[in-house]
């Protein structure tokens, strides 16, 4: 019960937020509880489901710097067998006073506790674009972690400091720390330049990379201005179906279906 | 002498470092002297540069924590008038280490003298997707910020909380940074969504935002690849042209020609 599933990449504009929202809702909409953490100050995963900073009064800041009780914060969202943890912009200050806090690395852990985790068959945790003490913490609380790759040649600069990340984790933090996997995000039929990055990751991390590509696709970036995971603004596109396929594949490697 | 302008935007890759290279490179072609400063530990700017860590011993982290003097750490590029102060991946711990360093908001400032600053007519820095002490330190360093904005919604959630970072920075830190203008990037004729984020944001920021707009063009992705700039890889492109009608949009802003 509870997998916790960290969704990273320091490079930004990877496609983390459009994963994170978009595996979610496809999974709740397959019957599975999924709960979102949102841990980006932009708070991109909350617009993405249609949830509005306005609209609610405690956040993962409350949590990380408060130790506020994860089910207090919770929001329901218009989306069955789908909940959000809401981020808020107050992010960008609570990573300087997380540095002075005990425990700092594990305070996210230490709040998604048992009770938490067996309310959920899923819990994925959307990340700013950075390695800092933020995604840290998702990294110490989680026991895998996804990466989105961007088909674009800038993107594959940052892997090997990710993994290199993880593995300290691994050492000093989080012993069960894994790879869920990594999926390749923005891809375009049309460009060599996109078959020369997914022939390299595919290359060094083997199975370890979804077949499923996700290819560039209007619908997915139109579908966050109406507050919409894709397959709820159209299911019939390209984008949803890309989704839909890498989650058949994400419940394959969890012997779930 | 010397402006210096800071290239920034906490989302994730709305085009920061394409056009810190692209412009550096333009400007450097029309016969002005340049240094681009990469703060960024993914190290995209050299690289953008054909410039690889392998290649040096010091960076932009010694000049932050060990106050080595900037003249030491500047790179000669193969691109005639444009220097490079290199950054490095020990760049995610400096952010830590600097929390704790007196000045710790300017240590930058510091750095970039009046010798260095007369050595070039314009110095740009490139950030990381973040707010954190490494932007606030191109924030405190610079004369003016230069915002790239992707033609996506989730790139415009995030402005707000950058143009009140920067009115904070006004306040307490550079009290003559302004708003150098905004660039929209990858932006794509056949989209609504697209032509509905810059009327937002043109509506919102009148003539701070440039006329040019940046398409979405393959050369601008697969240039990198090759460590040059779009100009020196295929001069004819639309991504070439579209930064030549920046550079030339900026130097009239700058009342130089
Ligand atoms: N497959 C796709 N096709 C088209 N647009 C996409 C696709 N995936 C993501 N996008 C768009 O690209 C932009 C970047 O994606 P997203 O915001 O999900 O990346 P991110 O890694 O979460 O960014 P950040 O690093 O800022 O958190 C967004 O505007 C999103 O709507
Ligand atoms: N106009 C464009 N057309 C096509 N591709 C582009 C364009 N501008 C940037 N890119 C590509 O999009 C990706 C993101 O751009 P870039 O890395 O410059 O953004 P960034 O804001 O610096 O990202 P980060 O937030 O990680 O620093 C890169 O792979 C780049 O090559
Ligand atoms: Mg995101
Ligand atoms: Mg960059």
């Amino acid at each position: 019960m509870g997998k916790i599933v960290a969704i990273a990449n320091q490079k930004g504009g990877v496609g983390k937020t459009t994963t994170a929202v978009n595996l979610a809702a496809c999974l709740s909409f397959a019957g599975k509880k999924v709960l979102l953490i949102d841990l980006d100050p932009q708070k991109n995963a909350c617009s993405g489901l249609g949830v509005y900073e306005e609209t609610y009064q405690i956040s993962a800041v409350d949590v990380l710097l408060n130790e506020t009780p994860v089910t207090d914060a919770i929001l329901k969202t218009s989306f069955n067998n789908l909940d959000l943890l809401p981020s808020s912009s107050d992010l960008v200050g609570a990573e300087v006073i997380l540095t002075d806090l005990p425990m700092r690395e594990q305070r996210l852990k230490a709040a998604l506790n048992k009770t938490v985790r067996d309310m959920y068959d899923f819990i994925f945790i959307d990340t700013p674009p950075s390695l800092g003490l933020i995604t840290i913490n998702a990294f110490g609380a989680c026991h895998s972690v996804l990466v989105p790759i961007q088909c674009e040649y800038y993107a594959l600069e940052g892997v090997s400091s990710l993994m290199m990340t993880i593995e300290t984790v691994r050492e000093r933090l989080n012993s069960r720390i894994e790879l869920e996997g990594i999926v390749m995000t923005m891809a375009d039929k049309r460009t060599n330049l996109n078959q020369q990055v997914i022939a390299e990751v595919r290359e060094h991390f083997s199975e370890k990379v979804y077949r499923t590509l996700i290819y560039r696709n209007i619908t997915l970036a139109e579908a966050p201005s109406f507050g919409k995971p894709a397959i709820f603004y159209n299911i019939r596109s390209v984008g949803s179906n890309c989704y839909i396929s890498l989650t058949k594949e994400f419940l394959e490697k969890n012997s779930q279906a």
